[in-house]
C-alpha cells in the first residue's frame, strides 16, 4: 500500500480506506481517510511516504488514555466484576486475571455468578482447582444475585485483597437479563457501597460493529469501567475499539491472547496500533 | 436507514422511464455504505453492489411502485438468492446410519449448544434418534456441558475422559452409535483459532478418521471483517457442507453471513436464535436479506 513512489490518489485513499475497513475500524476509518483528503488539500501531508507517520498520529491521538491498569480498593476486597455477551471470553479471562493477581502475590476469591449456563459453575470450578483458588458457588439454576451476595460477604470475611465475579453471557437486546444484571450490580452496591470497584466488559477481538452497541448498552445496566479485548491472539485487529471510544471512553486493561492461563497481557496502545497498520 | 437514504437519492429517478448508470449513482453508493455498516466485507460488498448495479441498469422504471422501493427490491432480491445459495439440498442423507455431522469453529461461536440444539431439532422433525459426541477435551468442562445437555434433552452423549485424544474418541463414538442403533451421530469439536496448525489438522484427522456426511461450520452472527478469513481457511481445510449462525437474537446486522456465504459458496442452513435447546430455526434468507439493509 505504501510502496515507493505510488501517487495519493483516488485508487490509494480507496485501498487504505479498505485497509483500515479489514480491522474493523468501520465509519471511524472512512473519517480518518476524509481528515487525510482534507490534510493532502491542505498540504500538510505532501505525499504517500507521509501517510503511514500521519496515520500513527491520528490513530494514536483516538486512543489516548486508553490505558490504565487494573483498580485497587483503598481498603478491604477489590470487586472486580465481569460481563460480555455470549462466549466472549469472560470465564476464561477470569481465570487468567486469577492467576495473573495470585502470581503478583495477592489472595483471590472467585464468585461463579454463571448459574444459567450448562456447566458454567463446572467450568470455573476446573480452573480454581488447577490454580488453588477458593471458589464461592451454588447449584446451576440459582439466582445469580444470591451468589454474588454470598460471594462479596465471603470476600469481606476472609479479607481476601480481589473477589473476581463472574456472570452468564447474555445479549444486551434480552431486557429481562439485562435487568437481572442491574440486580446483581444493586445487591454488591448494597454490601460493600464502593463496589463494584471494576466492571470489566469482555469483548471478543472477532466481533464487528455490534460491538459498540455492546458496550453503550452494557454501560446503561452496569458501571462499566474496563475492556478486556479477547481472543487477541487471532487474525482479527479488534478495531472497533476505535467506534467504542466513541460512546463508552473507558480503557482496555487486558488483552487475552489465547486459551491458557498465562495469555493475558496488559492493553499497550502503540502495539496495538502498529498492528492495524501492518 | 437505507429506506431513507434512497428515498432521498430517488429523486432522480421520478419521472425518469429507465434506471440509468447516472441516477443510480447516489442510491449504489447508500447500499455499499449500509453494506460496510452491516459488517459486510469491503470486496464482497464491492462486488456484490457492482452485480447488482448491472441488473438494475436498463430496468424500466415501474410505473406503480416508488423507484426508490424498486431499487430496493434489486438489492433485497438479488441479497436473499445469494444467501438463498444451496439451501435447498439442506442436511446431507447418508447413504446408509447413521448420518455423521461434524461441527467445527472459531472458540465461542456457539458449537457445543448447537450440537444439542441440532440433535433435538432432529429428533422432533426427522424422527431420529441421535447420538452427541463430546470430543472437546481442552476446554475445561467442556465434556461436562454436552452431558449436562444431554441430560436436560433426554439425549444420548457419547464421552471419555480428557486424557484421550479427540480423533480417537470421534472414531469409538461412531462404533458406539452402530451398537445402539443412532442413526445421527453429531461431533461437537473444540473451538480453534484457523491459524493454529496443529488444532486445524487435528480437525482433518477426525474428518478423516470418521468420514462425516456433513461438516458444519458454526459462526457468530456479530463477526466482523475477520469472518472471511477464518471462513476461508475452514473452507480450505475441510469440505464444508453448510453453516450455521448463531447469536441471531442479538442485534448484529449480521454482514458477515453475507461474506461467510460468498466465500465458502455454500449455504446458511440453520440460525441460532437464543440460548433454549429449541432455539434453532432453519435459516429464513429474505428476513436475514432485509437486516443486513437495514
Ligand atoms: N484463542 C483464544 N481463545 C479464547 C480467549 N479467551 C477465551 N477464549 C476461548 O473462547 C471460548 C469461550 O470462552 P469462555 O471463557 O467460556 O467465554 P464466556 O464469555 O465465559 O462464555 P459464556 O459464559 O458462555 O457467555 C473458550 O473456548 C475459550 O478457551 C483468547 O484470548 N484467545
Ligand atoms: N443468545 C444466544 N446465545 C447463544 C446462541 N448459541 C449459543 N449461545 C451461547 O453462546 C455461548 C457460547 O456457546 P457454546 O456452545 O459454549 O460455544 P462453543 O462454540 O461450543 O464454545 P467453545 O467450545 O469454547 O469454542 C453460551 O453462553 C451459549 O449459551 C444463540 O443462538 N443465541
Ligand atoms: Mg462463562
Ligand atoms: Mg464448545
Amino acid at each position: 500500500l505504501f510502496s515507493f513512489g505510488r501517487k495519493l490518489d483516488e485508487t490509494f485513499l480507496e485501498e487504505l480506506e479498505e485497509v483500515l475497513y479489514n480491522s474493523d475500524l468501520g465509519p471511524v476509518g472512512t473519517r480518518i481517510v476524509e481528515d487525510l483528503k482534507e490534510s493532502y488539500r491542505k498540504r500538510e501531508v505532501k505525499e504517500v511516504a507521509e501517510v503511514p507517520a500521519f496515520l500513527r498520529r491520528r490513530l494514536l491521538h483516538r486512543l489516548a488514555g486508553s490505558e490504565a491498569p487494573l483498580v485497587s480498593a483503598p481498603q478491604g476486597p477489590t470487586v472486580v466484576l465481569i460481563v460480555g455477551v455470549n462466549g466472549s471470553g469472560k470465564t476464561t479471562s477470569i481465570a487468567k486475571l486469577a492467576a495473573h493477581l495470585k502470581k503478583q502475590g495477592k489472595s483471590v476469591l472467585l464468585g461463579a455468578g454463571d448459574t444459567f449456563r450448562a456447566a458454567a459453575v463446572e467450568q470455573l470450578t476446573r480452573w480454581a482447582e488447577r490454580l488453588g483458588i477458593p471458589i464461592v458457588k451454588q447449584p446451576t439454576g440459582a439466582d445469580p444475585a444470591a451468589v454474588a451476595f454470598d460471594a462479596v460477604a465471603a470476600a469481606v470475611a476472609r479479607k481476601v485483597d480481589y473477589l473476581l465475579l463472574d456472570t452468564a453471557g447474555r445479549l444486551h437486546t434480552q431486557k429481562n437479563l439485562m435487568a437481572e444484571l442491574e440486580k446483581v450490580v444493586r445487591v454488591v452496591k448494597k454490601q460493600l457501597p464502593d463496589a463494584p470497584h471494576e466492571t470489566l466488559l469482555v469483548l471478543d477481538a472477532t466481533t464487528g460493529q455490534n460491538a459498540i452497541r455492546q458496550a453503550s448498552e452494557f454501560a446503561q445496566s452496569a458501571p462499566v469501567t474496563g475492556l478486556i479485548l479477547a481472543k487477541m491472539d487471532g487474525t482479527a485487529k479488534g478495531g472497533a475499539f476505535f467506534g467504542i471510544r466513541e460512546v463508552l471512553p473507558v480503557p482496555v486493561k487486558f488483552l487475552g491472547v489465547g486459551e491458557g492461563v498465562e495469555d493475558l497481557e496488559p492493553f499497550a496502545v502503540e502495539g496495538y496500533v502498529d498492528a492495524i497498520l501492518t | 436507514s437505507l429506506a431513507g437514504a434512497l428515498g432521498k437519492a430517488y429523486r432522480a429517478i421520478v419521472g425518469q422511464k429507465v434506471l440509468t448508470e447516472s441516477n443510480i449513482e447516489d442510491g449504489i453508493r447508500a447500499v455499499r455504505q449500509a453494506l460496510l455498516e452491516a459488517d459486510v466485507n469491503f470486496q464482497v460488498a464491492k462486488e456484490f453492489v457492482a452485480d447488482v448495479k448491472r441488473r438494475a441498469l436498463g430496468l424500466d422504471v415501474i410505473k406503480a411502485v416508488e423507484p426508490g422501493q424498486q431499487f430496493i427490491k434489486c438489492f433485497h432480491d438479488a441479497l436473499t438468492d445469494l444467501l438463498l445459495g444451496g439451501q435447498a439440498q439442506g442436511l446431507p442423507v447418508a447413504p446408509q446410519a447413521p448420518l455423521v455431522l461434524m461441527m467445527c469453529g472459531l472458540q465461542g461461536s456457539g458449537k457445543t449448544t448447537t450440537c444439542a440444539k441440532l440433535a433435538l431439532w432432529l429428533r422432533k422433525n426427522k424422527k431420529k434418534n441421535p447420538l452427541l459426541v463430546a470430543a472437546d477435551l481442552q476446554r475445561p468442562a467442556a465434556v461436562d456441558q454436552l452431558q449436562a445437555l444431554g441430560k436436560q434433552l433426554n439425549i444420548a452423549v457419547y464421552a471419555e475422559p480428557t486424557t484421550a485424544r479427540p480423533p480417537e474418541v470421534c472414531r469409538r463414538g461412531l462404533e458406539h452409535a452402530r451398537t445402539r442403533q443412532h442413526d445421527v451421530v453429531i461431533l461437537d469439536t473444540a473451538g480453534r483459532l484457523h491459524i493454529d496448525e496443529p488444532l486445524m489438522k487435528e480437525l482433518q484427522q477426525i474428518h478423516d478418521l470418521c468420514k462425516p456426511h456433513g461438516v458444519l461450520l458454526v459462526c457468530d452472527s456479530m463477526l466482523g471483517q475477520d469472518a472471511v478469513n477464518s471462513a476461508k481457511e475452514f473452507h480450505a481445510r475441510l469440505p464444508l457442507h453448510g453453516l450455521v449462525l448463531t447469536k441471531v437474537d442479538g442485534d448484529a446486522r449480521g454482514g458477515a453471513a453475507l461474506s461467510i456465504v460468498k466465500v465458502t459458496g455454500r449455504p446458511i442452513l440453520f440460525a441460532g436464535v437464543g440460548e433454549k435447546p429449541d432455539d434453532l430455526e432453519e435459516f429464513d434468507p429474505p428476513r436475514m436479506a432485509g437486516r443486513i439493509l437495514g
